[in-house]
């Protein structure tokens, strides 16, 4: 028996967004720790790995470990069925076909379930090696995001450049180019708005928009988003989901010819 | 000219 229930169906219905245009269809790995979920994207770019831990759930139980594989597509249907404040719980027998989405209003008066095919799927599942950053930067996500589609209307790729002064954004395209400055702030009385960077060598890397562009999708989900960058590895683009844990996209670089 | 990298190439499969 497979069980999980949030109190607010919000922080599901942020998390599918935050990945269905990255993911088409991806393995949900649950066990008595929680639900984990690593998947790259078709064209095998980046990584999209999402943990939310069995403690940050209002009920949790797992008896067994299940691998169970969504579409996320479908997912993301159901999940637009449930309102923000809707209790959501996840169901699943041990050995399971399907999955049960239960959404129940807040006066209990509606009660919704929704239940969805499994998909037999291969897991893959990359190693990722203990890495330490050259560049850790804290900034605002909202900042990022607009950031990125700001610079997307002139380039297909944003290049990062981070240094002690601070984070410079900058792309190039046939109409002419941009570049944004971020410095880091001197007194970050408010913990959401601080830019703060953490560095041990320069790093100057460059990315592709589009998958930029799907990263920020997640900014609803934290005020902050945490870039780490050390020269010719992925980017790692990471948020925090409240309490429960954390979504983080790995993005490779792109190289010169 | 800039070419895209795989994460392949940088992390290995379990």
């Amino acid at each position: 028996m497979f069980e999980a229930r949030l109190a607010q169906s919000a922080i599901l219905k942020k998390v599918l967004e935050a990945v269905k245009d990255l993911l088409t269809e991806a393995t949900f790995e649950c066990s008595d720790s929680g639900i984990q979920v690593q998947a790259m994207d078709n064209a095998h770019v980046s990584l999209v790995s999402l943990n939310l831990r069995s403690d940050g759930f209002d009920k949790y139980r797992c008896d067994r470990n299940l691998s169970m594989g969504m579409n996320i597509g479908t997912m993301t249907k159901i999940l637009r069925c449930a309102s923000s404040e809707d209790t959501v719980t996840l169901r699943a027998v041990d050995s399971p076909d399907n999955i049960i989405f239960i959404f129940e209003s807040q006066n209990k008066e509606k009660l919704a379930e929704y239940e969805m095919k499994l998909i037999n799927m291969d897991l893959e599942h990359l190693g990722i090696p203990e890495t330490m950053y050259s560049c850790v930067v804290k900034m605002p996500s909202q900042e990022f995001a607009r950031i990125c589609r700001d610079l997307s209307q002139f380039g297909e790729a944003i290049t990062i450049a981070c240094s002690k002064e601070g984070i410079k954004f900058s792309a190039a395209g046939d109409y002419g180019n941009a570049n944004v400055k971020l410095a880091q702030t001197a007194d970050s009385d408010k913990e959401e708005e601080a830019v703060l960077i953490d560095m041990q060598e320069p790093v100057k890397l460059t990315f592709a928009c589009r998958y930029l562009n799907s990263f920020v999708k997640a900014t609803p989900l934290c005020a902050q988003v945490k870039l780490s960058m050390s020269s010719d590895v992925p980017l790692v683009c990471e948020y925090q989901i409240g309490e429960i844990g954390h979504i983080r996209y790995y993005l490779a670089p792109k190289i010169d010819d | 000219q800039t070419n895209q990298i795989h994460l392949q190439e940088y992390y290995y499969h379990m």
